[in-house]
Parts: structure tokens; sequence; C-alpha cells
């Protein structure tokens, strides 16, 4: 049996909007300990890696491992039927074919019932080893949301750079160029606002720029970003939640 | 002209 209650339903909203555009159908394990997932998107190119924690929920109770396949466009239309103060549970047996969605508003003693039919997606569970990367950054989610957003507008690569002192984001299109250069800052009053840098190398690396737009769709979940870069493996680009995070391993463009 | 990789260039095959 599984019973996890969210103390608002906005924050599993969130959740599944900060990735519902770039994969469809996911497979949600459910454990003691809490519920994880991960899926690539059809052009094998972005890996998001989804972990919730037991400390997320307001409550959380899980006897057996349980793995719930929805197809998050499906799962998407029920949420937006929940309101976002509502408490949200989410029920499933040890063997479901559904799960059911309980929105619960105290206040107004109004309570909403769903059920999502479950769906058997077969997809491979990759074991994430623990990456070495050559930068790690950390900024505000709003920020790099711009950044991305404004750049994507020019072409469909973008190119981040990080030297000692400097990240800069390049884009080169047919139309014309633009550039975006960020320098480390620590806001002591305002640390969210601050920038932070770690390089051990610097880097040069190029990204599609849809990806990059799917990935700032995270942004609602947390208003920092981390973004760790390789010049040998994928980036991650992580939002951290109260208890868990959500991750994109995103597949850089090389030179031929 | 740049080459897109795939995830699985990386992490094996999923």
């Amino acid at each position: 049996m599984l019973e996890a209650k969210f103390a608002e339903a906005s924050l599993f909203k969130r959740i599944i909007d900060g990735f519902k555009d770039c994969v469809s159908l996911v497979n949600f394990q459910c454990k003691e300990d809490g519920i994880i997932a991960q899926a690539v998107d059809d052009s094998r190119v972005l890996l998001v890696s989804l972990e919730i924690g037991v400390e997320a929920f307001q409550e959380y109770r899980c006897d057996h491992p349980v793995t719930l396949g929805m197809d998050l466009g499906s799962l998407s239309k029920i949420l937006r039927c929940g309101n976002n103060s509502d408490t949200l549970t989410l029920i499933a047996d040890d063997k479901p074919d559904s799960i059911l969605l309980l929105f619960e508003d105290t206040q107004r003693e109004r309570i909403a019932e769903y059920s999502l039919k479950l769906m058997d997606i077969d997809a491979d569970f990759l074991k994430i080893e623990d990456l070495q990367y050559d930068t790690t950054l950390m900024m505000p989610s709003t920020e790099f949301s711009k950044v991305v957003k404004d750049l994507s507008q020019l072409t469909d690569s973008i190119n981040i750079m990080v030297t000692k002192e400097t990240i800069k984001f390049v884009a080169e299109g047919e139309i014309g160029t633009g550039s975006v250069i960020l320098k480390p800052v620590m806001d002591m009053e305002k640390p969210a606002e601050s920038i932070k840098l770690e390089m051990d190398q610097p880097v040069d690396l190029t990204f599609g720029a849809k990806y990059l737009l799917d990935i700032v769709k995270g942004s609602a979940l947390s208003d920092r970003i981390g973004i760790r870069l390789s010049s040998e493996a994928p980036a991650l680009f992580q939002f951290d939640l109260s208890s868990g995070f959500l991750q994109f391993f995103l597949a850089p463009k090389f030179n031929d | 002209q740049k080459r897109q990789t795939s995830i699985q260039d990386f992490f094996g095959s999923s």
C-alpha cells in the first residue's frame, strides 16, 4: 500500500510541470524511502532523474515497493483539477491498475477524488554513477532561465564557457550573435541571488537550445539551479527540493 | 558543424 500525502498539491504539480514537456511515459518507483523516477527524452539527449524524499511529504507510507507507470500528459490533466493549496494524497495498492489522487481542501470540507489508469512502461533504469565534473555553478534559476530564453531566440545551439572568474553564454545565429557574461557574486542580503563558481578546469561546451529550454521549466521548483559541467560527460542541471531533487543530464554537442 | 551526442554515449543503453 502506498499513501503519499503532499501538504500542498502545488509541489507535485510543479515537479510534474518541470519535466512533462520533454518526457511522456515515466515509471515512478515508490519505496519505503520515497519516490524516484527516471526517463530519457525521445531523442535520447536528455535524461531526467527525480527523487522525492520522505521529508518532502506531510505523510508517507509505502509497505511494499511499487512501480507506477504514468503518462505525464494524463497525470497533469488530473493535477490541474486540484487547487494549489489543497493537500494531495497519492494512493495505490500493492499491485495497482490505477492510482488514486485525492485533493482535500480542509478549510472548505471539499474532497475531490480522481483515479488514473496506470501503464506498463518498458524502460530500463540507468545507474548513474557519480561523475567527475570540471566546473560547478550555483545561480538563481530565474537568471539562468532568462539567459537561455534570450539566447535561444538567436540560435539552436548555446555555448557555455567557464574560466576562472567568468561564465560566458554565447549564441551565434543567422540573424546575429549574442552573449551574456556573468561573474561570481556573493549577495549577503539576498543569498539566493548569489552566483557561486567552483572551477577545477575551464570548460567550453555546446548544448542544444531546445533542451536547455526544457530544463529551465524546472525553475518553478527552486529559486536556485546547480549546474555541473564536464568536457567528457553530460552536463548536470539540478533543482533541489526540500528533500530530493529534479536532475537533468544533457548530452553536449561535440565537434566532429 | 557540431554533432549532437546522446545520453547512451555516456550512460550505456537504456
